[in-house]
């Protein structure tokens, strides 16, 4: 029985779609049957396995338009044990549209996760910057959600207004996910600023924050260029271990449950 | 009279706000009178000068809705010859209906750019990281745009998208501005990858790339720690002195006309 996680950040570039490719290529490594669901109009998971929006017939637009099935959706990834489904929208009227469905509709992205657990055990939902109704519906539809962090000054002062959002969410009944906890990443070890960055996020969410924290590394911004998950083109090395060890931290808890 | 310029790019992270808060501060250090609005949620603009957003009794919110005029709007930086607007929203409907706004009254911002060119010589408008209503909004209302472009794959694959909505808002005869170039931003000399995405933009945009690139430096990430420009705490560092390339490099077109 498969369990959502939505990877939500409303700060840009943090690494929402690095983080939700290579964590769920870690889980696929260890043989867990992974779904990464790209709800960003900007489509950063195709590009992350290397193909066009172009490559797509059937994307998260047209099920959200109510063509075909959720199944039409899903596409092979090339690596084994993860599957893919991403926005296939490319202007910007296709954008406001498929945000204008989510508005709509913020149940449709649920429902058909629901249908997705019975043969994923992990789906990763990778949102776009910000709190708009595409963010909301990915929210609503998982069971939990982590939240990618730059270690820097902007990325840090976009961290309250997310958690501020999910309070009055729950305030009106509206259920909201379980919180996983905030991942660093892009962390440069030799910086006072990302210190000092991390510093504060531990003080303030103590045991909210992952053990591990993922490096800047060249290696993670291949992916896009390479059009593969970090573990399968440098498996050794450390971008790849740091994904693994982050298997693990999500993982732990259910084995402990 | 004043020119406003859009800071557009739909890939997030890729210094959008980091290149529209220097590159005012250094024409407002060449004696321009330059204006900032930020029209993200994110208030990206706020924090890079060390306020909070509930610190703005008036924000763009306010004269979106209508109350207030747009000068009741305008902060000062602290900086000389350069002041902000910035959304001051903070939870997700405030953002939702921030949109909507824009949606239902897109020349709003446009009009209110039109009476500050009166008493600013530039106007930079920081776009969030999409193509929805407020970036649309700001394309319209702005002369001319400019896109800093994170040296790296998926802000690379991102640029088609947003120049071919542009060209099909041209096709539909509403004005877009003009195109002053691509900003390489964040490039780091060492590495294979960004020197391939800096070869595949200027083969492809040849003479529309800006001839200034910043480098990735830690001092353009402080900007926010410190909430003041580069220029202001580091004036004879590399980083300010490309921001006063690029600043001399916008100047040369108009000087030349
Ligand atoms: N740990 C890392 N080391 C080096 N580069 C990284 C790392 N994490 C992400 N990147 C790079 O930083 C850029 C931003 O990452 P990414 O696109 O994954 O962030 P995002 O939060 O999904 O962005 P957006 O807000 O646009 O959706 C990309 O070019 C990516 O390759
Ligand atoms: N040249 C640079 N060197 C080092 N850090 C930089 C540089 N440019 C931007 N940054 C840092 O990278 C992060 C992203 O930059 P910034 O917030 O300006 O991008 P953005 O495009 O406005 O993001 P968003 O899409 O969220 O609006 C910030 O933490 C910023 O301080
Ligand atoms: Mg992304
Ligand atoms: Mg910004």
């Amino acid at each position: 029985m498969g369990r959502s996680v939505a990877v939500v950040c409303p700060k840009g570039g943090v690494g929402k779609t690095t983080v939700a490719v290579n964590l769920a290529a870690a889980l696929a490594d260890k043989g867990f049957q992974c779904l990464l669901i790209g709800v960003d109009p900007q489509c950063g998971i195709v590009s992350s396995f290397g193909r066009g929006h172009y490559d797509l017939d059937f994307g998260l637009f047209d099920f959200f338009d109510s063509q075909g099935t959720p199944d039409s959706a899903i596409q092979e990834s090339g690596i084994a044990n993860l599957d893919f489904i991403s926005s296939n929208i490319w202007s910007r009227e296709e954008e406001l549209e498929l945000v204008n469905h989510a508005k709509a509709n913020p149940e449709c992205l649920r429902n058909a996760i629901e249908s997705y657990k019975q043969r994923y055990d992990f789906i990763f939902i990778d949102c776009p910057p910000n709190l708009g109704p595409l963010t909301f519906s990915a929210l609503i539809a998982a069971d939990s959600y982590m939240v990618p962090l730059q270690a820097e000054e902007l990325a840090y002062r976009a961290l309250p207004r997310l958690f501020d959002s999910l309070a009055e969410t729950a305030a009106k009944g509206i259920r909201t996910p379980e919180f996983l906890g905030i991942l660093l990443n892009q962390v440069s070890t030799r910086t006072r600023l990302c210190a000092s960055v991390i510093r504060r996020v531990r003080e303030e969410h103590s045991d909210q924050v992952f053990q591990t924290m993922i490096p800047r590394t060249v290696r993670l911004a291949e992916v896009a260029y390479r059009g593969r998950p970090v573990s399968s083109f440098n498996p050794s090395g450390r971008a790849a271990r740091c994904f693994e060890e982050l298997a693990d931290e999500i993982l732990h808890p259910i084995i402990e449950a």
